[in-house]
């Protein structure tokens, strides 16, 4: 033993990369447990009952073992981590070959990018959400067109057809798991017996369907009908004049602007029935770690209301789109339902493990992948157990107060909207 | 990442197109883009 002691080598090598993140990770689990402590002893002192958070029940999803594998995974925890670790500041001279190295990596044009000084920016994650040089994504000019949302690839695109999303090939989930129309259970199926196809058209006139759809709305804690919601509510704004020159356009406000192209959409004869010749259509880009990472809004529309969808953070990759099923409606988002100049418009971005902050430019309340999000999901989702009741699986937020007379927020095509941040 | 847009517009069906006498089809929703297309922000994803 001697000998061995007295004439092995030691040899130095630094500590993996890994250690540090799991040091984070458990230094990061640590503070948030003794912040959740320190919550109850103020309750129990205020006098109030301290109300244990029982945790929302997880889906397991069904899959290869991989994805049974990473289900067990604290993956918001790691995303949280991630986050926190790209937010390190990094040394002045490593940011410019870090920064060339990340962007040969993943094939970000460095030429597009507003600020040429690399040096500028702290850390990964302020690269990540930088912005690009005025000009250099002009938007089509045909007015009639819906814009891409972002930089991308297309990952599917199609008609929906008895209320279903198709993921990939053969693997499909319901859009009302995915917007939450319908009342969501675990097992993400709905299980309101009047809830339907968003597409299904049908008289309103007639007092019964009339009645089940207010009794629908009522169930689901939705302001509006479903007709009334597929029809689009444009007729109160829609401008019977016909359409106006340039130089009127161009002194209008950018509520004005949104107003007068959501009129444009419905020609004088305009009805607040939906008509027999309109579907609903779903498109899903998928961003990789290179892409520009603000996304902007595709057409001229008004965000009426926001559900906040406290879900997994599982990642997006093709791979696992094609593995897991219902991934999108496992996954965090942001569900922003509105209208445009055909009716009914939604925009979901989706988080992922690494990109799993979802910002809104519009919506400063709004905090994702947040400890305190998810706590009150898990309080939310506790009292509908007390109660009885299915978790609706979001929490809500309207926008009307934005503008009185269009009912919600306006955005214009082409206009930043928010973006991904890393962690 | 992904962001997921579903939206309505005009079906495009035979009935519901409106052809203009230089023979072109209008009325009704129509793709731009193809299955694992790269694209970027502002380009054209379809058109009524």
């Amino acid at each position: 033993l001697r000998a061995a002691l007295g004439k092995t080598k030691i040899e130095w090598y630094p500590i993996p990369v890994g250690l540090g993140i799991a040091f984070l990770g458990l230094a990061q689990f640590y503070k948030s447990q003794q912040a959740e402590k320190q919550r109850m002893l103020m309750e129990a002192e205020r006098g109030d009952r301290p109300q244990e958070v029982v945790p929302r029940q997880r889906v397991r999803p069904t899959g290869p073992w991989q994805v049974q594998v990473m289900s067990t995974l604290p993956l918001k925890l790691v995303s949280r981590i991630w986050g926190r670790f790209n937010e390190l500041v990094l040394p002045y001279p490593l940011r410019v070959p870090g920064f060339k190295l990340y962007s040969w990596i993943f094939g970000v044009n460095l030429d597009e990018v507003d600020e040429p000084d690399l040096h500028v920016y702290p850390n990964l994650a302020s690269f990540f959400y930088r912005k690009l040089k005025p000009g250099v994504r002009p938007l089509d000019p045909n007015p009639s067109a819906l814009l891409s949302p972002s930089d991308g690839r297309i990952l599917q695109f199609g008609m929906i057809e008895r209320g279903e999303v198709e993921q990939v090939k053969g693997m499909t989930y319901s859009l009302e798991a995915l917007l939450g129309l319908g009342t969501v259970s675990p097992d993400s199926e709905p299980v309101h017996p009047t809830t339907r196809p968003m597409h299904k058209v049908d008289d309103d006139t007639d007092p019964e369907n009339l009645a089940a759809d207010q009794e629908f709305a009522k169930m689901n804690g939705l302001s509006y009908t479903l007709p009334t919601l597929l029809s689009g509510t444009t007729k109160h704004i829609a401008d019977k004049n016909g359409s106006m020159d340039a130089s009127m356009e161009s002194s209008l406000t950018s509520e004005e602007k949104v107003k007068a192209d959501l009129a444009k959409g419905e020609p004088a004869w305009y009805s607040p029935r939906p008509t027999s010749n309109r579907a609903l259509y779903y498109v899903v880009i998928y961003l990789a770690p290179g892409d520009y990472h603000r996304f902007h809004s595709p057409a001229s529309w008004v965000v009426e209301s926001r559900r906040h969808f406290a879900g997994e953070l599982y990642s997006v990759s093709p791979y696992l789109q094609r593995t897991l099923a219902g991934l999108f409606t496992l996954n965090e988002r942001v569900v922003l339902l509105g209208r445009w100049r055909w009716g009914f418009f939604s925009y979901t971005p989706v988080g992922a493990t690494n990109v799993g902050s979802i910002k809104i430019n519009f919506d400063a309340e709004l905090r994702t992948n947040s400890l305190t999000t998810d706590t009150a999901a898990d309080r939310q989702a506790a009292l509908a157990a007390q109660r009885g009741e299915p978790y609706s699986g979001y929490t809500e937020a309207t926008y009307g107060h934005a503008s009185k007379t269009l009912g919600g927020h306006a955005l214009q095509r082409g206009e930043e909207m928010g973006g991904f941040q890393l962690g | 990442s992904s962001i997921v847009l579903v939206f309505e517009a005009p079906m495009g069906n035979r009935q519901s197109f409106d052809v203009s006498w230089t023979g072109e089809r209008k009325g009704g929703w129509q793709w731009h883009i193809k299955k694992g297309q790269r694209i970027k922000q502002g380009e054209a994803l379809g058109e009524v």
